[in-house]
C-alpha cells in the first residue's frame, strides 16, 4: 500500500466474530503530511465493518482536531487498507479464527 | 495511563495515548 506516513494497527486481538474492530493509527512519517497534527500521539477508535466507512471516521478525526482538513484523504486511506487487509485475513482463514 | 484522553466525535469515542518511542522509530 502507497505509504502515506500513517500507520493503522489492529488495537486488541481480532476474534473474528465480531463486526467491530478495534484499531489504532499514529503518525509515522511526519513529513508525509500536509497539515499540523500531534505526531506523538496514537488514536485508538472503533470501527465497525458493516456501519462504518474510512472516509467517515477521518472526516471525525478531522472536526475533533486530530488532523488537518488536507490529511483526512490520507487517514482514510491508512484506515481502508488496514481494514481490507483484516477483511482478508478473515477470509482466508474463519476456522482458526 | 494519565496522559491518555478520550475525545467524543458524533457518537464515536476516540482514545489518544501517547505513542511508545518505540514504534515510532520502527519504520
Amino acid at each position: 500500500a502507497e505509504d502515506t506516513g500513517l500507520r493503522v494497527e489492529l488495537a486488541e486481538e481480532d476474534d473474528c466474530s465480531n463486526s467491530s474492530l478495534a484499531l489504532r493509527l499514529w503518525v509515522e512519517d511526519p513529513k508525509k503530511l500536509k497539515g499540523k497534527h500531534k505526531d506523538n500521539e496514537a488514536i485508538e477508535f472503533s470501527f465497525n465493518l458493516e456501519t462504518d466507512t474510512p472516509e467517515e471516521v477521518a472526516y471525525e478525526m478531522v472536526r475533533s482536531g486530530f488532523f488537518h482538513e488536507s490529511d483526512s484523504k490520507a487517514v482514510a486511506k491508512s484506515i481502508r487498507d488496514r481494514v481490507t487487509l483484516i477483511k482478508k485475513t478473515r477470509e482466508k482463514k474463519p476456522a482458526s479464527c | 495511563s494519565s496522559l491518555t484522553q478520550v475525545v467524543h466525535s458524533a457518537g464515536r469515542r476516540f482514545i489518544v495515548s501517547p505513542v511508545p518511542e518505540s514504534r515510532l522509530r520502527e519504520s
